[in-house]
């Protein structure tokens, strides 16, 4: 795995809704994702509560379990330190707000337990 | 300039069953 982060969180980086309107990733709101999942025939948002945070044995990295959906589903991953989640009404947050500015200029809030981020899941198959 | 899609910046977690 590479250590570097996606290029679409850099500051500056154009992010394209569902709707076609370009937006830049800073300027992102959280009204944006709902919306665009809302016209999507595949996505839908589901609300993603941060459990814990553990260290990683991996350095830079850190094991984030989220509680998912309706359903609490427990799913952890692991990310590096200065990996962006969208928080509900808050915006970008990551578990290393300095470095995530640092390394891609976009400005961060920490993330805690309790912070509610933006995930995706299915939208139910028939 | 690339354009990326909005879904690329939030995670895939867990499907959800509905009932």
């Amino acid at each position: 795995p590479s250590s570097a982060l996606p290029p679409y969180f850099m500051k500056g980086s154009i992010i394209q809704l569902a709707d076609g309107e370009l937006k830049r990733v800073e300027d992102l709101r959280t009204e944006d994702f709902l919306q665009s999942a809302e016209v999507s025939t595949e996505l839908k948002i589901d609300s993603s509560t941060v459990e814990r945070i553990d260290s990683s044995r991996t350095p830079d990295a850190v094991i984030i379990q989220f509680s998912v959906g309706e359903h609490k589903a427990q799913v952890c991953v692991e990310v590096l330190v200065e990996y962006p989640f969208f928080v509900f009404g808050q915006g970008w947050s990551s578990c290393c707000p300095d470095r995530t500015t640092q390394l891609l200029a976009l400005s961060c809030a920490k993330l805690s337990v309790g912070d509610v981020c933006i995930s995706l899941t299915l939208k139910s198959l028939r | 300039v690339p354009v990326f899609p909005w879904h690329s910046l939030v995670p895939f977690l867990a499907p959800t069953q509905s009932d």
